[in-house]
């Protein structure tokens, strides 16, 4: 179970554009 | 082509469109003290395409992070309407994907009008180029 900042760690990576 | 530093200058979103831009662009309001505004505005988009399993304990972790505690930069920047409006939607079990909009757009022009031209105008910028 990810906590609460893992969590939102990989929300706010998530959101970001892949290597160009 | 036109390169990617050159691209930044031309919008927020081309900057926040390119990886490299976006870690200078971190850097430099990590400088400034701010970095809260980036990384709550990334949460704000990665929240929309969270799955609806994630989103409640999701949408708990960003209000406690950038909006409970007043003092916050993000905070801040945010209308109490704004502000009430989270407070309502995050005791819900299934939250609306898109209940940060606002605030995301609230942070997006503080973004654009503040910082982004200090950005555009910094050492840190110009040296990179």
């Amino acid at each position: 179970m990810d906590s609460e900042d893992d969590l939102l760690q990989k929300c706010i990576t998530s959101a970001m554009p892949k290597q160009r | 082509p036109t390169p990617p530093y050159l691209k930044w200058a031309e919008s927020l979103h081309s900057l926040l469109d390119d990886q490299e831009g976006i870690q200078l662009f971190r850097t430099f309001l990590c400088q400034e003290g701010c970095a809260d505004l980036l990384d709550f505005w990334f949460a704000c988009s990665g929240f929309r395409k969270t799955s609806q399993e994630k989103r409640a304990k999701l949408a708990k972790a960003i209000y406690r992070k950038y909006i409970v505690d007043g003092s916050g930069i993000v905070s801040r920047q945010i209308k109490a309407a704004t502000k009430s409006f989270i407070r309502d939607c995050v005791v819900r079990p299934h939250p609306d994907p898109a209940m940060f909009e606002q605030a995301q757009t609230e942070i997006q022009s503080m973004m654009e009008e503040n910082t982004y031209p200090l950005f555009l105008k910094s050492d840190l910028y110009l040296e990179y180029t």
